[in-house]
């Protein structure tokens, strides 16, 4: 029907509220509808199916500019560290990540560094059986780098391809937490050359404007190097990917696309700018 | 702050002017993109604009008060109004076990709040009872049991029954059996637009009756709160909310969001991962935390 609206000032106005919608964000949602508006004016637009296109081109051109060195696993070992705040995925990312990886025939070993959440280390022992692989863990043990010690040994001795550490969630607001991250990240970063090679930080789609917030909180602190966006099978597009994408320069990896293990893509920019206009 | 932009959108209105629908437009697109970027669903925030709109047309502005001010004022006033006002007590109505079903999406905090729920009833003087209802999520029961035995909270062996249904019907037994007389039900995360699980989640109301559904959402959710708010609404017809994770920094707008969908009260928020963090809903405390 698109294609039958002729380009007036309500339609512009209801395809910014759509990316608004996204959670894209007020000012870059404004700033796309503002040069999307000089086409219009160059008269080089003429329907509102066209206005779409061009806008889906811009959101493709914010994504296509980040620098993506792709999800390499070749540093023999990879030292991957998992973070996010609480309840968006992480453990179960993990798993599905850890099956991934089997797919492409690497060794995995996953690293119980959840010490503190009830639970969670036996949560990531069913995720380490389903997905046929390693795990090391520390019965009793309160002291996440006391489990991460361990793990490095681990890969030493066995020669695993990769290593995925699972942490607490944690809020970025919290100093205590975010210093423990840091030192967390810094005993990966002892007995292997340039580790951990990947920080994955795992954002849920349904996070609003904070997103950004905790992405830069978490950049200062561990240094994340990739995203991966959760639950996308819900009705939240993660547009908010979109701005944490363009202002910290972070490539996206994977998305979350339901619970079970093989609900884990690799990103597709067209797929997702797509979601974002359905 | 919204308040300096307010009053530099009003810099040229002073002494016996009226606020006009000319002089407050600049003003109402700042309180626009306030709320916007403070995650309240862009379809609330249109409403809730020509709302202060029509409230602030026609005002007087009188020497010595400031029109921003008093644009801030209506807006913090009407915030409160609708982020507040139903009652946020609990249903014990009639004879128990008295039943409170936790929903929501996946990782908004249910099975964390069921416990700081039971710790709060128990201090209370009830003898509460908490039931894993979700099988899905690998080691979801235990995960209860643990945040039970951190409450002292007894909490039913759900292990090896399978089937939500039946967890429920042997659970009320057992409740009764033991006097306890209020049942905190926690539920699998799931999405609204799944059918069958939100259908599992009426069969389990059908047969619990309970006093209380309690839609448990994140406090950084951003527009899709409304989506999600309103299908748990129609299909569950919830009778509160508890925001998680408000010791974030999140301006938490999805509150607004949910109480203008749901008009539903806002009982509870979470303020930590720890027991304790569980306290009252204060519309006044978030709605200035909204306003930013
Ligand atoms: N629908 C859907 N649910 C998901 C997805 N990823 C994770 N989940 C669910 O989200 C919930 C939380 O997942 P977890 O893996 O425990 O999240 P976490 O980040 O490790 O949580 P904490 O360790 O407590 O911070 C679980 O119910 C998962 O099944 C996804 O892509 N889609
Ligand atoms: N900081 C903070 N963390 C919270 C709060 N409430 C819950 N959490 C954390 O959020 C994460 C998810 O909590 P859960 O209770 O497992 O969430 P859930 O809704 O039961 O998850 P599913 O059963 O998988 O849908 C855990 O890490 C909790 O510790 C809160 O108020 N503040
Ligand atoms: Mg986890
Ligand atoms: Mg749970």
């Amino acid at each position: 029907f698109l294609a039958t609206r002729p380009i007036d000032e309500d339609l512009l106005e209801e395809l910014e509220e759509m990316l608004i919608g996204a959670d894209i964000g007020v000012q870059t949602s404004m700033e796309i509808i503002e040069r999307v508006r000089r086409e219009v004016d160059r008269k080089a637009l003429k329907n509102g199916e066209e206005l779409k296109e061009h806008i889906k081109k811009e959101l493709l051109r914010i994504l296509a500019e980040i620098p993506n060195k792709g999800f390499n696993l070749d540093h023999n070992p990879t030292i991957i560290l998992v973070v996010g705040v609480n309840g968006v995925g992480k453990t179960t990312t993990i798993g599905k990540l850890a099956n991934y990886m089997r797919g492409q025939d690497k060794t995995v070993c996953v690293c119980a560094a959840d010490t503190f959440r009830a639970a969670a280390v036996e949560q990531l022992q069913i995720w380490a059986e389903r997905a046929g692989v390693d795990i090391v863990l520390k019965e009793g043990s309160k002291d996440p780098a006391a489990v991460v010690y361990d793990a490095l040994e681990r890969v030493n001795e066995t020669n695993a391809d990769v290593l995925l550490v699972d942490t607490a969630g944690r809020l970025h607001n919290n100093p205590n937490l975010m210093n423990e991250l840091a030192k967390i990240r810094r005993i990966t970063t002892r007995d292997f050359e340039n580790a951990p090679h990947h920080v994955l930080l795992i954002l849920d789609a349904v996070t609003g404007q904070n997103g950004l917030q905790q992405a830069k909180k978490f950049v200062d602190k561990v240094g994340v190097t990739d995203l991966i966006i959760t639950k996308l099978d819900g009705t939240a597009k993660g547009g908010i990917a979109v701005a944490i994408a363009n202002e910290l320069n972070m490539p996206i990896q994977f998305i979350g696309v339901g619970e079970q293990m093989n609900d884990l893509l690799p990103f597709n920019h067209q797929d997702f700018v797509n979601l974002l206009f359905k | 702050s919204l308040s300096e932009k307010l009053q530099k959108s009003f810099r040229n209105l002073t002494g016996k002017g009226k606020i006009s629908e000319e002089n407050v437009q600049s003003a109402l697109k700042e309180i626009r993109l306030a709320l916007l970027e403070a995650d309240v669903n862009f379809k609330v925030v249109k409403k809730f604009v020509n709302e202060v709109k029509e409230e602030a047309l026609g005002q007087e502005v009188t020497r010595g008060l400031d029109p921003g001010q008093m644009l801030i004022k209506i807006v913090n006033e009407k915030l409160i109004e609708i982020l507040g006002g139903s009652s946020p007590e609990l249903n014990f109505k009639g004879s128990g076990p008295h039943i409170i079903m936790m929903v929501g999406l996946q990782g908004s905090g249910k099975t964390t709040s069921c416990g700081k729920l039971a710790k709060r009833l128990a201090a209370e003087g009830r003898h509460p009872f908490l039931v894993p209802c979700d099988v899905a999520r690998p080691a979801a029961i235990l995960q209860l049991q643990t945040v039970g035995k951190q409450v002292d909270i007894p909490v039913f062996d759900s292990h090896g029954i399978g089937k939500p249904l039946d967890i429920v019907k042997k659970a009320t037994v057992e409740a009764r059996n033991t006097g306890r007389d209020v049942l905190i039900i926690d539920t699998a995360g799931r999405l609204h637009i799944d059918e069958a699980l939100m259908g599992e989640l009426k069969s389990l109301r059908a047969f619990l009756e309970p006093s209380e559904i309690l839609f448990v959402a994140d406090a950084m959710t951003g527009q899709d709160a409304v989506t999600s708010a309103r299908s748990f609404h129609e299909a569950m017809d919830i009778t509160g909310v508890v925001l998680s994770k408000m010791d974030g920094d999140a301006r938490g707008g999805a509150a607004l969001s949910i109480k203008s969908v749901t008009e539903r009260p806002i009982k509870f928020i979470g303020t930590g991962e720890g027991m304790e963090g569980f306290e009252r809903f204060h519309p006044d405390r978030v709605a200035s935390r909204i306003l930013g």
